[in-house]
């Protein structure tokens, strides 16, 4: 995945 | 985001609620584990680092608010608010939780996506969230009368790892490229922890008795 969508989760 | 994962955040949301109800409005934190909460402050101001650095959405932004607000103010009632303090079982909260720190940074510098600074404290906060309810857990065990609160506390804490895990596959099947063994794994192991509390939740809500964990 791209960087923007890696960390969208808590 | 997916129903699963709204799910999960607002059982993780209630799961504080129910927390911080019982600290602020009975003024007490009978058993409830400050190790573990301590550990949780830790997981959030090390995952949520990202707050300055990227930006998702408005949710997800104010969610990440919440939990660190909501943990560290937790940790400082428990530490430092006379009536709570007194009702802390300090001597039954004896689990060495600083042990779970250091090899969890280990790993974490060991076994990571990328190796960065944000990266690889994302990494370690998601091994010592995986870990972090161990001394909750004992404590549980060890605290003759469970009340009703920490034991849904505990309950929705587990539920919300559960429906991370329903997330996560309704995101491979759904998402290209969705591949976080890390996540996964930790995710895993964190659910698993839970599954013997999960087992004597139920029965306790079956035979309508009150929750008792085996010594």
């Amino acid at each position: 995945g791209d960087v923007a969508s890696q960390h969208d989760e808590l | 985001m997916n129903i699963f994962r709204l799910a999960g955040d607002m059982t993780h949301l209630a799961s504080v609620l129910v927390l911080l109800l019982k600290i602020h409005t009975i003024k007490s934190c009978a058993g409830v584990s400050l190790k573990t909460q301590e550990l949780y402050a830790i997981v959030f101001a090390t995952r949520y680092l990202d707050i300055f650095t990227s930006f998702y959405s408005i949710y997800n932004t104010l969610m990440k608010l919440v939990f660190l607000g909501s943990s560290f103010s937790i940790v400082l009632y428990m530490k430092y608010h006379k009536t709570v303090h007194r009702s802390y079982d300090r001597e039954q909260d004896t689990f060495r939780h600083w042990f779970l720190v250091l090899p969890c940074l280990l790993l974490a510098l060991l076994i990571h996506e990328k190796f960065t600074f944000l990266e690889v404290l994302w990494t370690f906060s998601l091994y010592l969230e995986a870990v972090a309810i161990l001394p909750q857990l004992v404590l549980l065990q060890r605290t003759r009368n469970i009340d009703n609160l920490t034991g849904q506390y505990v309950f929705l804490l587990g539920g919300y790892r559960g429906l991370y895990i329903l997330n996560w596959i309704y995101r491979y099947f759904t998402e290209p490229h969705f591949v976080h063994w890390i996540t996964w794994i930790s995710g895993l192991v964190q659910t698993l922890l839970y599954a013997d509390f999960f087992f004597y939740y139920s029965q306790s809500w079956k035979n309508n008795k009150k929750l008792q964990l085996p010594a």
